[in-house]
């Protein structure tokens, strides 16, 4: 299998690190093996997994700037057969440190050669950003998961998003798909949620998930403990949310 | 006055552009004269004051890389008193473009000489990133305003951001001041809201906003019809918090 799938938006604060979490954290519970991946300088994912970003000596930075084998780096975590490629802060030197280097986009897609046969799935968390942390996660991915907040601004970039995504399909990895668009943090009793939604399955159709992920405040108190919501509170509605999506995710021909 | 405010926090979601916008429209109505700088490329603080990006030739894009006139570019909006340095995506190129240029830190400082003195505030909205972009706004700027989500991922990044913010005091701009810490999409009957706001008081003490910002839907519907929230339902909870916040900070001394 080892499908890479890069969980992407520029827009900030969708949902991309709870749903890269979740998903995978999901996807271990049903007995696929699985490798996070956090690209994001802000560690979140790393953290959101009980792993404290600032004793790790070695991270996702120095396979991609030092040539460190990333079988070296790669952590276990409180999930069993999910594994973390973590970060910290040191990834935010990538940005600038990769622009000179030759071949600057695949860096990642070449790094993860020598162990993306050992998982099933391999999650990638983005930043808030299309910078060339990003970049290298497009041109690594099999598809990309768009995690979209029901509000107006998160709708607003959509557009920019799918451009850039096309961008690195007809530059650097023609095999890019869309895995699919997730509408997070959705709130049934306000009418804004609702329209964004429509509009969004209108335009999309099928790319959108059957699945909604809900505002649900155990997703965000997870986190403080250093587990995915199933491992804090397994009954919770944001919870069952992530399981569901997990089997729509496996079984994707369901897709609405 | 020509004091230059940054909104700045790596963390997505947060509340920059709300914060942007709403505390820019707020202090014009108490009859200053202010001036919104839109530097993220996703040009959300553009949009939600109701111009399109995509109509735009000219942007702060041109008067970074391409040496254009601030004052040629700046636009009128629906607040009387309040005018625009609008932005688009051309934006994203300027990260990658500002990189080679000498003094590449100190650009839009430069580019604001001629206009700053036009206005009493200059308040400048920067993308989810610690970047090119964010690093010049840190260097133009007299203060920076950071808002926080009351929840634990908004919360982790804060020590990392004061360590940035003191290293462009130290390099750049000695004179940059923390304008305050605004708490943001604050739920009342929620306990991790609760624990994470006293944290942050209990750590940052009295650089924190005494007025507090409550999750308000009307706050994510007023952007869909491109205007601050206080043209949109001047009398919610969220434009009487961003009111509550202009006097308090027009009144700087009075912080908590
Ligand atoms: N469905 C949800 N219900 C309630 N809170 C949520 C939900 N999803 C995420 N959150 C919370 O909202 C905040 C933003 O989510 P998250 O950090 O996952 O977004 P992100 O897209 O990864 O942000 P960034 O752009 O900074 O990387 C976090 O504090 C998270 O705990
Ligand atoms: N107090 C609030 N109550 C309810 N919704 C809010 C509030 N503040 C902001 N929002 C909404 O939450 C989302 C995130 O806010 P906003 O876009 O201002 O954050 P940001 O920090 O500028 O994001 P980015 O990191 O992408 O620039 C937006 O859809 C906005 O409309
Ligand atoms: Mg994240
Ligand atoms: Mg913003």
């Amino acid at each position: 299998m080892a499908k890479i799938i890069v969980v992407a938006n520029q827009k900030g604060g969708v949902g991309k690190t709870t749903t890269s979490v979740n998903l995978s954290a999901s996807l271990a519970i049903a007995e696929r093996s699985v490798l996070l991946i956090d690209m994001d300088p802000q560690a979140n994912a790393t953290s959101g997994l009980g792993v404290d970003p600032r004793t790790l000596t070695r991270t996702v930075y120095d396979c991609l700037v030092k040539g460190a084998k990333t079988t070296e780096v790669v952590l276990p975590t409180n999930v069993p057969k999910l594994s973390l490629l973590p970060a910290n802060a040191d990834l935010v030197g990538a940005e600038v440190e990769l622009v000179s280097i030759p071949n600057r986009e695949r860096i990642l897609k070449t790094a993860l050669e020598d162990i993306r046969h050992q998982y099933d799935f391999l999650i990638v968390d983005c930043p808030p950003a299309l910078g060339l942390l990003t970049i290298n996660a497009l041109v690594a991915a099999s598809s990309v998961l768009i995690p979209v907040q029901c509000e107006y601004y998160a709708m607003e970039g959509l557009g920019r998003l799918m451009a850039n995504v096309k961008r690195v399909q007809d530059s650097f990895n023609p095999a890019l798909e869309l895995e699919g668009i997730l509408l997070t943090m959705y709130d049934s009793r306000n009418s804004l949620a609702r329209q964004v939604a429509e509009e969004i399955r209108g335009h999309f159709k099928d790319t959108v998930y059957r699945s909604i992920i809900p505002r649900n405040v155990t997703l965000a108190e997870a986190p403080s403990y250093g587990r995915p919501v199933m491992l804090y509170n397994a009954a919770s509605t944001g919870s069952q949310a992530y399981l569901e999506l997990a089997k729509e995710f496996l079984n994707h021909g369901e897709k609405s």
